[in-house]
């Protein structure tokens, strides 16, 4: 129904700029609706990082779009909160600045939200309350180990003894 | 509603059964490249009912079945459980009774899927019921497989659509 | 042959003229999300005749220029410089003669660009010429550009074909 | 001309393997023509990392696919080197052990080969002999500054400083 879209567009566009301006420190993304038909419009989506006049989405960098793509799905989240989100290296395109604010956010949500995450960054891991080690000790076959947060900080910087 | 933990076996290289539990809301998954970690997402998206053998990286729906390593032969079936505890009851009402959800789907070689709900053999059709309202399902926004992230945002204006719709 | 120095102006977000230079066979390229990074890969891939404005991450061609900051009006026009050592004359007998070689691309509003080589005013296919045979080229395989090297694997058949060709 | 492009093919293929089993510590990647008609045929790549029975390569991960399609573009720089060879964060996906593999593999190339790579990964920035920041100080704006090995592993893990 018309209403009930609209009602929903305007929710998740201003999700969308709240977890965007967590997670930039700043600058503003927001929803556009491509049509006025509200039962067929297509939807676009565009996002400026803080001091810029991005013309065009596509113009961002890895990790902007990284950044309003993870802002995009928070927003939907807060909506309609799946029994649990997972994110599958997500951050890996991030620096380190933006990756701390990114986990902050999950820190945040995680109060409500079930998060399960796969990460080769060990700033991510420490956010982690239990971390799960993935081995291939026996080559081809995976096992798990659990491992706690400082022992995986060091398992990463050597990481021969997680795949041996 | 959450997810309380996943039971694998015979699925890609989790060949022995395997149980991951995720008793906080926040669980990392680390480990070297190669050893298993998408695989396991693949597992969830599989159980709750993806039919794409592509969307699993694979040719035909066999693919996910353990192939085989250089000191093991290769199965013949595979299965995933995922365990919901329902405690909080956010389901639909037809699912209040229960207090935790147990779905299962295997498949062997010759391609076929049977699908369970608490034990009793159903339909693809009656998991897809399960989840409906909630958000998830096998190409759900709650699921967001490596290297899609950043695609998201070039995505067509018809297809944040849809995002939106589920969401709904 | 190998590259000396880049000098960039008005294009992206290197509104002020600027020299990047190479001095070594290792040089490492490091800074925050959006601050140019992979702004210089365009702007090498857009010097060497890259015609579409979609794989510079733009829609027009004039998408290259600087298009303004909070701080900062749009600028007019961009031009980048490419300057290559040509001491051990690796390229065709033609440029033997040239100990460096300089390629220049600058662009209007308007989405005109010119060529020049050398300071001498030249088309597109002189520029390509330079290269012919080096592998290099605004799509060679020797440029990898942000996301793709997972996608490589990926190609269709006839597309490792071609880099095979390429080689040659 | 059929001769030409055979030979190329047999070299290209003995390299492949040759780099891949560098980066992946052993294990085997090879070429194969999809049709007889050497004029027209297409050309497939398969990888077995160590141990591993792989049907099919779109079912490797994605830190295996980054390493078969370095390993790729290094066996064609080996046949014909371009003058420079331009990464954009290829090391992103690489766990630790992979990529120090990949940057010993480089270190080595860089005797003939110029290389300039873009990395957010620490390690990576103490393969190069000069490191080039850029920074945003004002935003919108790209300027250069010039950053040595050590000061920059420490302004990754800082980056309010390279980003201020
Ligand atoms: N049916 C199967 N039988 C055996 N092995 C399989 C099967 N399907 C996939 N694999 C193997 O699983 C591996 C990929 O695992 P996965 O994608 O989970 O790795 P990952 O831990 O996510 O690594 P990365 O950190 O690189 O992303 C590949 O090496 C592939 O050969
Ligand atoms: N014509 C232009 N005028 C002004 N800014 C532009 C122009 N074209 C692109 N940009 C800006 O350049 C930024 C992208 O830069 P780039 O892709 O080089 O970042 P990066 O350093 O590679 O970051 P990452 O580490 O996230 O990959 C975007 O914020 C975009 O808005
Ligand atoms: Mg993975
Ligand atoms: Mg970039």
């Amino acid at each position: 129904t018309k209403v009930k879209f609209k009602d929903i567009f305007d929710q998740i566009n201003s999700n969308l700029n709240n977890y965007f301006t967590k997670i930039f420190g700043g600058g503003k993304a927001y929803l556009e609706m491509t049509d006025n038909d509200l039962l067929n419009t297509g939807v676009s989506m565009m996002a400026r990082p803080p001091g810029k006049l991005v013309k065009n989405i596509n113009l961002l960098s890895g990790g902007e779009k990284a950044g309003v793509g993870i802002a995009f799905v928070f927003s939907i989240f807060k909506i309609n909160p799946a029994p649990f989100c997972l994110l599958d290296e997500v951050d890996a395109p991030l620096d380190e600045a933006n990756n701390a604010r990114f986990c902050s956010v999950v820190k945040e949500m995680s109060k409500t939200v079930q998060f399960i995450f796969i990460t080769h960054n060990k700033s991510t891991m420490e956010l982690a309350d239990i971390l799960s080690g993935v081995t291939m000790r026996e080559p081809g076959v995976s096992k798990l180990v659990s491992v706690n947060v400082g022992e995986a900080v060091n398992l990463t910087a050597n990481k021969e003894s997680l795949s041996r | 509603m959450r997810l309380s933990k996943i039971k694998l076996a015979g699925f890609k290289t989790f060949v022995d059964p395997t149980v991951l539990s995720f008793p906080s809301n926040l669980t990392g998954i680390i480990g070297p490249n190669g050893c298993g970690k998408s695989n396991i997402i693949d597992a969830i998206r599989w159980v709750m009912g993806e039919s794409s053998a592509r969307n699993l990286r694979g040719e035909s729906m066999d693919d996910v079945i353990f192939s085989g390593s250089s000191s093991r032969p290769e199965v013949s079936k595979a299965f995933i459980e995922l365990y919901f505890d329902n405690e909080n009851n956010t389901l639909d009402a037809k699912f209040a009774r229960f207090s935790e959800i147990v779905i299962r789907r295997e498949v062997s070689r010759d391609g076929v899927s049977n699908y369970s709900l608490n034990n009793t053999r159903c339909r693809r059709k009656d998991i897809r019921e399960v989840f409906l309202g909630t958000g998830l399902g096998p190409r759900s926004y709650a699921i967001i497989e490596q290297g899609m992230i950043s695609r998201l945002v070039e995505s067509k204006p018809e297809e944040l659509r849809t995002y939106l719709e589920e969401a709904a």
